[in-house]
């Protein structure tokens, strides 16, 4: 039988479209492959489930803290199209491209930021100082990676303290036009410098080399709400949306700390 | 010595939830992904327990199971004036949203929360 969600029907035995997650479900109850039969299974990126399963943990938990009362439903992290990636290393900006075909239109963007990975051998958490550029280029229709330059976008310097591995650059001003005009990609043109902050660190050394970013390009974080039938509508407590990141990285109470914490 | 005459007369009262009845109830259905050979699509949660509504509803089901008036109109009127309208059924009344974490085809991450999947309370209707 054919179920009707969101006004489009999908039959058990077509290949799931968007992770709606009741379809595959279904297959799986009647012993069928969720997407599809010829479809190569690839293997997630560990760093990226972890990642992801942390923002998981803190978004699922049944009762948000207060100042987390945002009203995303829905995150997406959008790695960027290898294909590109390779075609313009050697360009110091870095020309990423996103597919966009995951998001729908009924999620409505609420904020989106590059996820910078680093690879660094600081103990502590230390501060940099970044400067990040940012170009759309315009795609044709017979090219994916193309070199137009379009809309340019400038973000003065950042000041961001690095915990863990991942650093969240909020781009939301500059992308947010362009993924509620539903582009089904986007093709940037980004370079983030940065040098590491100028803070005296305890016994008095001052460190002053740049500190290298890993080549890997960002991937994109969507935070979303997602108004269709299917998605838990979350009720705004506060009725404006705070700033999601600081409640994943504030460094004060992270889960990720406490439990290490309470273990130790 | 001897019991008190009010203890005597008394019978022991048994606290309800000790008695199994087939009366209008919640129940659990655990599911693991990994099972449905859905793990290397679903991330998170590991498992899944939707729970489901199954027992008899009394004929007059009042307001002890939640239950609109409506229900004992419908009782009515599948006994006194059309039985090929169906009596009042245990279903759920109440859900809870379900987390999930999902790893797509295009190598990408997705993170939502899915209205009603969970129920959490029955009632007859």
């Amino acid at each position: 039988s054919s179920y009707n969600f969101e006004n489009e029907s999908v039959e058990p035995d077509v290949p799931l479209q968007h992770g709606n997650i009741l379809s595959p479900l279904l297959k799986a109850l009647s012993e069928q492959n969720p997407w599809g039969e010829f479809t190569h299974r690839t293997k997630p990126d560990s760093r990226y489930v972890r990642y992801m399963r942390r923002l998981y943990k803190q978004s699922s938990k049944p009762y948000r803290s207060p100042e987390a009362s945002h009203l995303y439903n829905t995150a997406r992290l959008i790695t960027p199209r290898e294909e590109c990636l390779k075609q313009n290393r050697e360009f110091f900006m870095q020309d990423i491209s996103y597919s966009l075909n995951r998001v729908r239109s009924q999620e409505h963007l609420l904020k989106s930021v590059l996820l910078y990975s680093f690879d660094h051998n600081h103990l502590s958490p230390f501060s940099l100082l970044c400067y990040l550029d940012m170009k759309e280029q315009k795609s044709s229709k017979d090219q994916m990676c193309s070199n137009h330059l379009g809309i340019q976008h400038s973000v003065p310097l950042l000041s961001f303290r690095v915990h863990h591995r991942w650093v969240e650059v909020d781009v939301t001003s500059f992308l947010h036009p362009l993924i509620q005009a539903h582009k089904k990609d986007i093709h940037l043109l980004i370079n983030l410098t940065c040098v590491e902050d100028m803070i005296s660190r305890p016994g008095g050394q001052i460190h002053k080399s740049p500190v290298e970013l890993t080549p890997r390009s960002p991937s994109l974080l969507l935070y979303l709400n997602d108004t269709s039938e299917v998605a838990y509508q979350r009720r705004s407590t506060q009725g404006r949306m705070v700033d999601l990141t600081s409640n994943h990285w504030d460094g004060k109470s992270t889960l990720w700390e406490l439990t290490s914490r309470r273990r130790r | 010595g001897t019991l008190k005459s009010s203890e005597t007369s008394m019978p022991k009262l048994v606290p309800m939830y000790e008695f199994t009845t087939d009366d209008c109830d919640l129940y659990d259905f655990r599911v693991s992904f990994k099972e449905l050979k859905l793990d290397h699509w679903i991330i998170e949660p590991k498992k899944y327990n939707p729970r489901y509504c199954k027992g008899s509803c009394p004929r007059n089901v009042g307001f002890m199971y939640g239950s609109p008036m409506h229900t004992m109109v419908q009782n009515l009127i599948y006994e006194k004036l059309d039985s090929s309208v169906p009596r009042p059924t245990c279903v759920p009344s109440e859900y809870n949203p379900l987390s999930v974490l999902t790893f797509e085809n295009d190598k990408s991450y997705a993170y939502k929360e899915y209205e009603e999947m969970i129920a959490t309370k029955c009632a007859c209707r």
